[in-house]
């Protein structure tokens, strides 16, 4: 099962089209292997990315070279993977008894 | 019967379970029809909603990309208030009293199953292409609408590749076949998560339908009456306006081919969980988002075309 250890979501806000152009360059960058859950395309609409781990400090310094907001949306993907598993569980349990 | 867990997610399993509970509980409106099965086996089922032979229908489908769990969930607790409501609640017993509903409760059944058991964030499809390496399709943009334009991938590895050619996935082909054949659906409704939208055609293109006013001021409503109970807010607005062009999804080509109340829902959240809701939120998404479905159903209840 593919593990999410240390991976964040961050979310940007572009607050210009010329940010938001440095977003999509962000997007070609596959070798980053970023997760886009919502895509840069309109300033309006905050970008959410999931960052692998071995990537986080290069995107990171990306956004802050460029003078880019970001706020840390989920802090570690696999602990909220691990707590919806563990209440899915519970629930599970629950029913068969 | 009682016994399940609306409020919590489950494996696919469980949601067909569910499925065939409602369907013992509610014979009399609703029943479960094989439309086709996935690309790795498994079946696809949808759930129709019915009082009466040869009716327009209205198709509702969710989970189109599988880790959009409160989607699928959405979905379930929505088929259960449909059949449970008929006879009681005036709005739809007269819309079942006219047309027939169909709900496709886990439009991408393998992709849901790998997300329970391998992957959670998997998104596409599980079909194999010969001389890739990279697994699956994104299904919304596999649809015969503009496809292979602006804002679809070619890279079989990106999480939005499109496919090999329009309708190259099984999921994709049976709801085509299906709404193609049935020839009087008038409603068409997709739901998504996340970002609190509510989108209408077009996507692969950036001009407004011939319908914009219309399907506008429908949105408007169903968002409004969505946000009453929880004060949830949405926007409304054709795809391309409001996020991004992005060829090959559903609502264009069923707009398209003719089904004016095309709509996408995004449901919650926008900013603290992404794909990742917590199944305590599943209740109140349902709830809210049924109010701005019964909108848009109304709506093409009352406006026959």
């Amino acid at each position: 099962e593919k593990t999410f250890v240390g991976e964040q979501v961050l979310r940007i806000k572009a607050s210009s089209n010329e940010k938001m152009g440095l977003l999509q360059d962000l997007q070609s960058l596959t070798h980053l292997q970023l997760d886009f859950w919502t895509e840069p395309a309109n300033p309006n609409i905050p970008v959410d990315v999931r960052i692998p781990f071995r990537s986080l400090q290069s995107v990171k310094a990306y956004l802050e070279y460029n003078n880019i907001d970001y706020t840390i949306m989920i802090e570690d993907l696999q602990v909220i993977i691990n707590n919806e598993k563990e209440e899915m569980e519970f629930n599970e349990r629950k029913e068969r008894n | 019967s009682g016994s399940f867990n609306f409020g919590a997610f489950h494996t696919l399993d469980n949601l067909y379970n569910a499925i065939d509970l409602i369907v013992a509980d509610y014979k009399s409106v609703v029943s479960k029809q094989q439309i086709g099965t996935s690309y790795e086996g498994r079946p696809i089922y949808v759930l129709k909603f019915s009082t009466g032979a040869d009716r327009p229908g209205i198709w509702i489908d969710a989970g189109i990309h599988s880790r959009e769990w409160v989607t699928q969930a959405t979905a379930l607790w929505t088929a259960h208030q449909l059949a449970f409501d008929y006879g009681k609640d005036t709005s739809v017993t007269s819309l079942l009293n006219k047309y027939d509903v169909f709900l496709l409760v886990v439009t991408n059944p393998d992709g849901y199953a790998y997300s329970h058991t391998a992957n959670r964030m998997w998104r596409k499809t599980r079909s194999i292409k010969s001389g890739s390496r990279c697994v699956g399709v994104d299904p919304n943009r596999n649809w015969n609408a503009g496809f292979g334009g602006p804002g679809a991938s070619a890279d079989p590895c990106s999480d939005s590749y499109r496919g090999p050619s329009a309708e190259s996935e099984v999921e994709v082909k049976t709801v085509a076949n299906f709404i193609r054949s049935h020839g009087k659906i008038k409603g068409f409704v997709s739901i998504h998560s996340y970002s609190q939208l509510l989108l209408f055609p077009y996507g692969y293109k950036c001009t407004n339908p011939a319908h914009y006013t219309e399907l506008n001021t429908v949105g408007k409503a169903a968002a409004s009456a969505l946000s009453a109970l929880y004060g949830t807010q949405y926007t409304v607005g054709t795809i391309c306006s409001t996020i991004y062009q992005a060829s090959g999804g559903s609502i264009d080509w069923t707009y398209d081919i003719g089904i004016k109340y095309s709509f996408a829902f995004e449901l919650r959240d926008t900013g603290r969980y992404g794909f990742l809701l917590p199944a305590t939120q599943i209740l109140p998404t349902a709830q809210e988002t049924w109010l701005g479905i019964k909108k848009i159903l109304e709506h093409v209840r009352d406006n026959p075309y």
